[in-house]
C-alpha cells in the first residue's frame, strides 16, 4: 500500500530499482575489484618486507595507516552519496551519517580484500597477516578487526548482499544529533525491504539477522580504533596534528 | 556541523560524475 508520508512509493519494482541502484553504486565506489584481490590473494609479503613494517616506529605506521584508511573512507564517501536519497537528506545529517558509519563500511568493505585461509588482507599491494601492523601498538585492535572480517567472510556474502548491508550499516536512524531522524528512518525502511527482498530471492533469510547481529560488533570496533588514536595522540600530539590527513582527523578527533 | 567538518563537506559537495 502507498505509505503517503513516504517520499516514494514501495511497490516492489521501486523496490528491484532501489536494490540495483544501491549494487551499482557499491561497485562503482569498490576500492578494489573483487577479481584484482582474488588473482593476487597468494602475493604475500617477503620477509624483508615483513621486517621493513615491523622496522617502521609507532608514529611512522600511524601516519601510514591513516593515510591508507582515509583513503578506504573517500570510496565510502563516493558510495553514500550514490545511495538514492541521501543526497536529499539535510547537509549536516549525511556528516552525522558519514562521521561514524564510514569506518564502519570501511570495515565491512575489508572482508572483500581477506583471505581466511590464510588470515591475511590486502594492504598496500600484497596480502599480509596482523604481524604487518605490529608496529602500531595495536594488537589487540587488529586482532578484533581480523576477526571480525572472518567472521563476514564466513557469511559469504555475494557483492549484491554486501552493497545492501553496506547501505543499511551507513543510514542508520539511530545515530546521534540526526536532525530529521525521520526521513532517515523511512530510507532505512526500504533499505531494510530491499535487503529481505534480495534474501529472500537469494534464498537466504537466514543472513538478515546474522548480518543484523554484526552491527553491535562494528561499532565496538570503532570505539576502540578511537580509543587508540586517543592513546596515540597523546603520545604524539604534533604527528597527529601536523601530518594525519585532514579527513582523518575531522572524522575520528 | 559544516564547519567542523569542512573537508567532508566539501566532498559531499563535489558532483558524483
Amino acid at each position: 500500500p502507498e505509505d503517503p508520508y513516504c517520499p516514494y512509493p514501495t511497490s516492489l519494482l521501486h523496490i528491484e530499482e532501489l536494490c540495483d541502484s544501491i549494487v551499482r553504486s557499491h561497485r562503482d565506489t569498490s576500492q578494489f575489484r573483487l577479481e584484482e584481490l582474488q588473482a593476487l590473494r597468494w602475493k604475500l609479503f617477503s620477509r624483508e618486507e615483513l621486517h621493513a613494517y615491523q622496522s617502521k616506529s609507532v608514529d611512522e605506521m600511524w601516519q601510514h595507516c591513516a593515510v591508507r584508511l582515509t583513503e578506504a573512507v573517500q570510496y565510502v564517501v563516493e558510495f553514500a552519496k550514490r545511495i538514492p536519497g541521501f543526497r536529499g537528506l539535510g547537509q549536516n545529517d549525511q556528516i552525522t551519517l558519514l562521521k561514524t558509519g564510514s569506518m564502519e563500511v570501511v570495515l565491512v568493505r575489508m572482508s572483500r580484500c581477506f583471505n581466511t585461509e590464510n588470515s591475511t588482507v590486502f594492504f598496500d599491494g600484497k596480502f599480509g597477516s596482523t604481524e604487518l601492523f605490529k608496529s602500531l601498538g595495536c594488537g589487540d585492535l587488529m586482532v578484533a578487526v581480523f576477526d571480525f572480517a572472518h567472521s563476514v567472510c564466513a557469511l559469504r556474502l555475494t557483492e549484491q548482499q554486501m552493497a545492501l548491508f553496506s547501505s543499511l550499516v551507513l543510514i542508520n536512524p539511530d545515530r546521534p544529533c540526526l536532525e530529521d531522524r525521520g526521513r532517515v528512518h523511512r530510507m532505512r525502511r526500504d533499505l531494510e525491504v530491499c535487503l529481505s527482498h534480495m534474501l529472500r530471492r537469494d534464498n537466504q533469510e537466514s543472513l538478515q539477522h546474522k548480518l543484523y547481529q554484526k552491527v553491535s560488533v562494528l561499532q565496538s570496533l570503532c570505539s576502540l580504533h578511537v580509543e587508540k588514536l586517543h592513546w596515540f595522540s597523546q603520545r604524539y600530539p604534533l604527528i597527529v596534528h601536523s601530518v594525519f590527513p585532514p579527513l582523518y582527523k575531522e572524522l575520528f578527533t | 556541523l559544516k564547519e567542523k567538518h569542512k573537508i567532508l563537506h566539501r566532498l559531499l559537495q563535489n558532483s558524483t560524475s
